[in-house]
């Protein structure tokens, strides 16, 4: 029922697709009943925004913004040679494009508010991107980041010390204490068989990992697999296939509008845009919440490439799509009645030293760790959302190692898969993978680590030196779990979604955003020139109060004899062009009997420059006042008196 | 190596160093922040403040002048590396990251 004037809009497929019904992400429901993202924020992390362009000055929100490469609170992106600084514009048309202004296209969340944190064009260090995960955290509700590691299929990195801390600080102070949403793409690199487990944004149990399909509900050539994946969304696919309309920058080849925004890149703001709809009818779902909500609404479908497998708390995960397609609908009606989940709680086993050979393919090495209720009954610990495996290994190329993890309830995950691009002879050095695939299975029982050699040496050449196993979690139990997921099937129909239905959402805490008062360079440098100028000045009108001074000092010196004013040439009189400040006074006692100089009337108004020689000397005590008003004539002064003097 | 520095920790050129400081019991920030102005000072640094909102966190940025690299490397790394409120210190290196 809903129409838009947007020119593009008809092209965005992935908000309602006409061609192929239901390859879309479901949305034209949640904003008939006007959920549009109203009253959250969401800040691209990235290149930068152009908020100036019609389709996003409306929503921009300066208060969430700032720019990190040129240390200035404006984002706006600058044009490069490669024409390349659109990117954030383009994911933040995705999120929050203005609807029905007869510009391009429509966002997600077109009620919501976006900004822009420029970092991406410039050096990048560990410092800023912890200011940038962090920086107006109590505005931002949600960050994306459609950006990583380098996904060339042989990089192992991720957020180093700064950036991990910043990420916890996040979810733990961001947004009221409910914990700031990262959302970030999976990676490009498809093409090099890599897998987003070698990428620390990706593998993060802070972080929202999303991947891409096309609009045929396939994993396109350039994407990533991966057990850490929570789900995937729309974005563009080969030749063939549509890529994601959105508004695009206006500045160099610009035109304000795209029809060609692709990747993963493309994917992450659409999954922001609808975590944006969630937070509008339940601002008060936590970080943990929202990863739930994705988990328990993420929708299987038909994709025999895809390798489903159903875990043992009845949730599918693919290692291509995570635990499926996210849907607006879905997403919202879960959101509206969900109550939260207990708290996070986590197990970690020792550090387990082995040192043992890791054989050559088609054998393994296996390695087991069995936790007990004993084990979990400190933490609580019951059934399980993401498990971590840290291992440090050592072999002459990398890319020829296979990890695979198998939790209690017999569930795969293929965390570390082989790269045939990467021959990194530094093996793994206490590097993290992660795994979402036993998502609300028992927590207790006995994990498998199996590691094979897939490489063509002659001999073992990798050593299992250590690993150690990591289990996060709540104190939910397999029921808890299962009652949850009927009672979101029965709001699937959408009867809660009404204005009238509301749980009760606590406010959250009043957290001061400590961002110490910083002087930008531009700030500065504009106090230090007023500075200058201020000083100059004041020098200058020093010198010349001095230099008046002196010269009446010296005509005081002429009292006793006639002195002799230094001649003014009549020219300069008469043009008035000599500058010579000289006092207001006459001197001459004020009850003596004025006689009134003739002289035109102009004379003694224009002031003291003007007055010929004698009228002036200076006494002591007598006021400018008396002074300027005797040269006054009388009828000026009928009732001037009071003004002038 | 062009790193960090400003309270962005962004800056032209230059060498930085992040630094956890141990905020002892009860230091209150005014302490923990002249810690790290001394503790910059003594590293031959300039403590440009707290990274982000991250509690305890400092950056330091070579100051300008024509000390040769190392030597400023040579000093600040004795100097964090041995001083007991130091709980962590690390380079700032640039990072390679990529649009997606």
């Amino acid at each position: 029922s809903l129409h838009f004037n947007d020119p593009k809009y008809p092209q965005q497929w992935h908000l309602n697709n006409r061609r192929s019904p239901g390859r879309d992400i479901n949305v034209t429901g949640v904003w008939e009943r006007n959920v549009t993202g109203q009253g959250v924020t969401v800040v691209v992390v990235d290149d930068g925004v152009e908020h100036t362009i019609q389709d996003i000055a409306p929503n921009y929100s300066p208060e969430g913004s700032y720019d990190l490469n040129s240390n200035d609170p404006d984002p706006m992106p600058h044009p490069d040679e490669e024409n390349g600084n659109h990117h954030g514009t383009r994911c933040a048309g995705e999120i929050a494009a203005v609807p029905n202004n007869s510009f391009c296209a429509v966002g997600v969340a077109y009620g919501s508010r976006i900004a822009g944190i420029r970092v991406l064009d410039g050096p990048l260090t560990d410092s800023m991107e912890a200011v940038a995960f962090n920086k107006h955290y109590q505005i931002n509700d949600i960050y994306s980041c459609s950006w990583g590691p380098d996904d060339d299929g042989k990089t192992v990195d991720g957020p180093h010390q700064l950036g991990k801390a910043a990420l916890q600080h996040g979810v733990i102070a961001g947004r009221k204490g409910f914990g700031s949403i990262f959302v970030v793409a999976s990676g490009n690199g498809g093409q090099h068989n890599d897998n987003c487990n070698y990428d620390g944004y990706a593998n993060s149990i802070y972080t929202v990992t999303i991947g891409a399909v096309d609009e045929e509900g396939r994993m396109p050539f350039y994407a990533e697999e991966c057990a850490s994946m929570l789900a995937v969304t729309f974005s563009g696919g080969d030749k063939m296939l549509r890529s994601i309309v959105t508004t695009d920058w206006d500045l160099q080849k610009g035109t304000g509008c795209t029809e060609g925004h692709t990747g993963t890149s493309a994917a992450a703001p659409l999954a922001a845009g609808m975590i944006a709809l969630m937070l509008q009818v339940r601002p008060c779902l936590t970080w943990r919440d929202v990863q739930h909500i994705i988990v328990f609404t993420a929708t299987q479908y038909e994709d025999r490439r895809a390798d489903w497998v159903t875990n043992e708390a009845g949730f599918s995960h693919s290692h291509q799509h995570g635990f499926g397609l996210l849907n607006a609908w879905r997403l919202v009606n879960a959101a509206k009645i969900w109550t939260s989940v207990p708290y996070l709680a986590s197990y970690a086993s020792p550090m387990l030293r082995e040192n043992k050979a890791i054989p050559l393919s088609p054998h393994s090495l296996e390695v087991l760790w069995n936790v007990s209720r004993t084990d979990l009954e400190m933490s609580g610990l019951k059934t399980l959302e993401h498990v971590a495996v840290t291992v440090s290994i050592t072999h002459p190329r990398r890319g020829s190692l296979e990890l695979k993890l198998f939790c209690p309830s017999g569930m795969m995950s293929l965390i570390g898969t082989p790269r045939t691009m990467d021959s990194d002879p530094n093996g793994f050095n206490a590097w993290t993978f992660s795994t979402v695939r036993c998502w609300g299975e028992r927590a207790r029982g006995t994990y498998r680590l199996v590691v094979r050699d897939v490489g063509d040496e002659v001999a073992p050449a990798g050593l299992l030196q250590q690993w150690q196993l990591t289990l996060y979690g709540s104190t939910w139990s397999p029921v808890d779990i299962r009652d949850r997921q009927r009672l979101l099937e029965s709001a699937m129909s959408g009867k809660y979604l009404r204005d009238d239905f509301t749980l009760p959402c606590p406010p959250g805490l009043k957290i001061p955003e400590e961002d110490g008062y910083t002087i930008t360079p531009n700030t500065l440098k504009t106090l230090v020139l007023v500075g200058c100028f201020t000083v100059f000045w004041t020098v200058y009108y020093m010198l010349e109060v001095y230099l008046s001074q002196r010269s009446v000092a010296s005509r005081l010196a002429c009292r006793s004899g006639p002195c002799h004013w230094r001649q003014r040439s009549r020219k300069s009189r008469e043009e008035g062009t000599e500058l010579e400040s000289v006092p207001l006074c006459n001197g001459k006692d004020p009850d003596s009997v004025e006689t009134e100089r003739e002289g035109p009337l102009t004379s003694s108004l224009l002031g003291p420059d003007l007055l010929g020689p004698g009228d002036w000397d200076l006494s002591p005590g007598r006021s400018a006042q008396n002074c300027l008003c005797q040269h006054l004539p009388p009828d000026l002064l009928q009732g001037k008196e009071e003004q002038i003097c | 190596v062009a790193t960090p520095g400003g309270p962005s920790g962004h800056s032209p050129g230059g060498l930085s160093w992040a630094v956890h400081l141990d905020s002892g019991a009860g230091e209150g920030l005014k302490m923990l922040e002249q810690q790290a102005d001394a503790l910059a000072q003594a590293a031959g640094l300039v403590n440009t403040g707290r990274i982000g909102e991250l509690q305890g966190h400092y950056l330091f940025v070579q100051p300008a002048g024509p000390k040769p690299v190392e030597v400023i490397r040579r000093q600040a790394e004795a100097v964090l590396g041995m001083h007991k409120a130091v709980r962590w210190h690390s380079e700032q290196r640039l990072l390679k990251r990529a649009k997606r």
